[in-house]
């Protein structure tokens, strides 16, 4: 008998942190933004599945919206794969007044994700 | 002059038409790029001269935040400003945005005070009401006097005096807090003023009333910026009429002598005579840099370099 060869799913990628250089350029904001010209902001993405891992850093409701998802798909989909983590950044620009100004703004790069 | 650029707008509106709300596509992005500019707390888009230069101070300021410790020119940061560092970790921690104003030149000179005492008017009224003034310190920048190497110690000293101008003599007539513009009738009115004084009153009847805020003794053969508190004159002008600040350099020991060489030890003035002024003049110019907080959970304190 010819073995049949087990044929494997392509593996879904898990939530996990991706990469997103921002660079200020893209969007025409080079023209006030001084400095930094661009700053690793990151995404978040992937499938939060079952079992979902530690790495996924998943709520006590990310646990029970998986159980109820179990039941009944169409009840509540799989939790989301999200920022869990945020780290300010800083800023040197000139303002519409044409001062220039250094300013940090919380919330803007991803540090962890998380099934949430 | 949008937050968004064109292409992204046009996908936007294409994103909203298939959410379908009763909201017109165009004002659901109009909404968001609001949250945009409220986002970075501005009220448009800025559009600065694309030949404005960037004060060396702000820059410095930044890498320095940003904990680059690093020496040695380079495009963007270039090396470290001699006597300038982040305000201590005290007032750093407290503070997430610095602002730096330079003093408007028209209104250097005051009528009844000596030529050297420069005046230094900085318009602090467009600093967001809903953020918190910290701590506010006054910059100059002096530069070594090369003979002066040589000279002994008391020949090289040399005061700086800094007043608070409280009041001029007819305060509603001079009064300059609204000094975007002097319009022509307010220069006809302070003439006619001017006329009336010289016929009738002294000399004295024409200086304003000042306060000395800071003195200090600089040894005039280094090369660095004085820095000087000046929080308190400037939580002052954010409630009250702002008069601005007196400079006068002196020779130690011999107030009332104005100390040579002036204009090209402490950059009070442009210098006429240097042909590379314009550019040189914005970064070493007198500096007013603010430091407030907007309520979010920041701050400007030093950062230290992750590794990855």
């Amino acid at each position: 008998k010819a073995h049949r060869k087990k044929e494997r799913k392509p593996r879904r990628k898990s939530c996990q942190r991706q990469d997103l250089y921002v660079d200020f350029s893209d969007v025409n904001w080079d023209d006030w933004i001084v400095a930094p010209h661009g700053y690793h902001a990151f995404y978040c993405n992937g499938e939060c599945p079952f079992p979902l891992a530690e790495y996924m850093n998943a709520t006590n409701h990310a646990i029970v919206q998986t159980l109820v998802n179990s039941v009944d798909p169409s009840l509540t989909p799989k939790p989301c794969c999200v920022p869990t983590e945020l780290s300010p950044i800083a800023m040197l620009y000139v303002d519409e007044c044409e001062l220039v100004v250094l300013k940090t703004y919380q919330q803007m790069a991803v540090e962890g994700c998380g099934c949430r | 002059s949008a937050m968004i650029p064109e292409i992204g707008r046009n996908n936007l509106i294409e994103q909203a038409a298939k959410y379908g709300t009763n909201t017109r596509e165009d004002e659901i992005v109009n909404e968001f790029e609001k949250k945009l500019l409220n986002m970075f707390g501005l009220t448009r888009r800025p559009t600065p001269n694309e030949d404005m230069p960037i004060p060396r101070i702000m820059q410095h300021l930044y890498k320095a935040h940003m904990g680059d410790t690093s020496d040695g020119p380079h495009d963007l940061y270039p090396g470290w400003e001699p006597g300038f560092d982040l305000p201590s970790d005290d007032i750093a921690s407290t503070v997430n945005t610095a602002r730096s104003f330079h003093h408007k030149d028209e209104f250097e000179r005051i009528e009844g005070l000596p030529d050297h005492h420069i005046r230094l008017l900085f318009n602090i009224s467009t600093l967001p009401p809903n953020e918190n003034l910290k701590y506010a310190e006054l910059l100059l920048h002096r530069e070594e006097i090369k003979q002066h190497v040589s000279l002994p110690d008391e020949d090289r000293m040399q005061r700086i005096n800094i007043y608070e101008v409280i009041k001029f003599p007819d305060d509603d007539v001079t009064d300059t807090s609204s000094f975007d513009d002097v319009t022509e009738e307010q220069n006809r009115i302070l003439e006619i003023v001017n006329k009336r004084r010289n016929k009738f009153g002294s000399q004295k009847m024409r200086e304003p009333i000042t306060r000395l805020v800071a003195t200090r003794l600089v040894d005039t053969s280094n090369t660095t910026w004085e820095r000087f508190d000046v929080s308190a004159e400037t939580q002052k002008w954010l409630k009250d009429k702002n008069h601005g600040l007196v400079v006068e350099i002196v020779r130690d020991g011999d107030e009332s002598t104005p100390a040579p060489d002036v204009t090209s030890h402490v950059r009070l003035r442009r210098d006429v005579r240097n042909e590379n002024e314009p550019r040189e003049w914005h970064h070493k110019r007198p500096l007013l840099l603010t430091y407030t907080h907007d309520g979010k959970e920041t701050n400007l304190s030093r950062r230290s370099r992750k590794k990855r």
